[in-house]
């Protein structure tokens, strides 16, 4: 289950409080996955007191914008945290979807790698399985299917520790590179932070998730939760 | 085998100090739900006056909402959000899927705290844990009047982070942010945000 609160001394407006925390959600808690699986009880709260003697901030105050990015950094921040305890979890993944047709579809495919078992299970064995990714691109339930063209899509992982090379290319206009560096994939999948930089050529909408891989202390962890 | 590692996580992301709002304060108690005598119950409560304050929310948009999912979406709807002023969250037991006596025990947390702020439908309440068991009330009660009859609100760090694991499951460290922001105008505001979960997660809260 997911729980969290975001609590400030600023003065916000009811009606402008939920919209920003629905914003700030959609792009922060709304994007990780540990395990695929949704609670009951998923919850995330905001309380604004106005102990800061402002004017109240609604949705057409000047400030308002500026405050929700920072709501909304500040959430990412939080959201991610949650992924890096993810249950036996070793490493922390960012998935990258960019130049998609639009938002929506770009989002799907994040949200689909994020929770293909198998993605995550090479993940974890430090495999760079670029088929599973591609399958799991492939199942993907698109609302245009034009957002998806096998010929334009490129694949990569991504160092995210500022080393140099830096990118791992997996597919490159929707081929395979088949004689990957497999001493720099290992090097590479090493690392505790790592991204799945996809690259889909179809417009310009991107979007963001957040996931761990999938280890043996998942299933020791979850073998007898209720007992 | 060289896939496996184990990493110090609580020493690498839970931080040693924070900032905190202004008018703020917190509490957390072990009740005896979890079994191994850890926190399990934490209150934030608002205690500034110079303004009502507002909430929001986003819940889950799985069918099999649990009551406290329940109680306090009617609460917000019935307030629009405004004069709440307390979240009580207990950990252990996530009150899903128990009908009825579930939802009764979820207002009966909200009252108690309620009580004690002097304000009606002025809580939020939220649970974590096992499904499909009803709550030990008896427990939960009695930990939200003694942090109350005893005055265990604090505005420090170590009562903001034991909040944090108050609201752990199988969590393996609390997990809490703090920051402060400077507006156009100079002054400056503070976010604090504190989150739990670590399995059993991929929300699509609405």
């Amino acid at each position: 289950t997911l729980l969290g609160y975001i609590i400030t001394d600023l003065p916000i407006e009811s009606k402008a409080l939920q919209q920003m925390l629905r914003y700030a959600t959609n792009r922060s808690f709304n994007c990780i996955s540990v395990d695929g699986d949704m609670s009951t009880n998923d919850t995330i709260s905001m309380i604004a007191n106005g102990a800061i003697d402002i004017p109240e901030i609604t949705i057409s105050s000047a400030e308002y914008q500026q405050i929700q990015s920072q709501v909304t950094a500040f959430a990412q921040q939080l959201a991610q945290l949650v992924v890096r305890d993810g249950e036996g979890s070793t490493k922390f993944v960012t998935i990258n979807v960019n130049n998609s047709l639009n938002f929506e579809d770009a989002n799907k495919i994040a949200k689909t790698i994020s929770n293909s078992m198998l993605v995550k299970t090479a993940l974890y064995g430090q495999d760079a399985n670029w088929g599973r990714i591609l399958c799991a691109i492939g199942y993907t339930e698109l609302t245009d299917l034009k957002s998806l063209d096998i010929n334009k899509i490129n694949v990569s992982f991504v160092a995210t520790d500022n080393s140099e090379p830096n990118e791992l290319k997996l597919i490159v206009n929707g081929v395979p590179q088949l004689d990957i560096d497999e001493t720099f994939a290992s090097k590479l999948l090493s690392l505790d932070d790592l991204e799945i930089s996809i690259n889909l050529g179809t417009g310009k909408e991107t979007a963001k998730f957040w996931t761990c891989d999938l280890s043996h202390e998942y299933v020791t962890i979850n073998g007898d939760y209720r007992s | 085998n060289n896939a496996s590692k184990v990493i110090d996580k609580y020493s690498l992301y839970v931080p040693k100090d924070g900032v905190f709002p202004k008018g703020f304060q917190v509490a957390s108690t072990a009740t005896g739900v979890k079994k191994n005598g850890s926190l399990d119950l934490g209150i934030i409560k608002n205690i500034n006056t110079s303004r009502p304050s507002n909430a929001a929310a986003v819940f889950t948009t799985n069918k099999f909402k649990a009551a406290p999912v329940l109680v306090s979406k009617k609460v917000l709807e019935v307030t629009s959000g405004k004069g709440i002023n307390a979240i009580v969250i207990n950990s252990g037991c996530a009150n899903a899927v128990t009908g009825d006596v579930g939802l009764k025990d979820a207002n009966e947390m909200i009252n108690l705290v309620n009580e004690n702020m002097k304000n009606k439908d002025s809580t939020l309440v939220m649970s974590t844990g096992v499904i499909g068991q009803r709550l030990q009330m008896d427990k939960i009660s009695k930990g939200i009047k003694d942090i109350f009859s005893q005055d265990k609100f604090g505005d420090d760090f170590n009562s903001w982070l034991n909040v944090a694991k108050s609201i752990c499951t199988t969590d393996t460290f609390p997990k809490i942010v703090s920051s402060k922001f400077k507006l156009p105008d100079g002054k400056e505001y503070t976010l604090t945000g504190m989150a739990k979960g670590a399995g059993m997660i991929c929300p699509n809260m609405a």
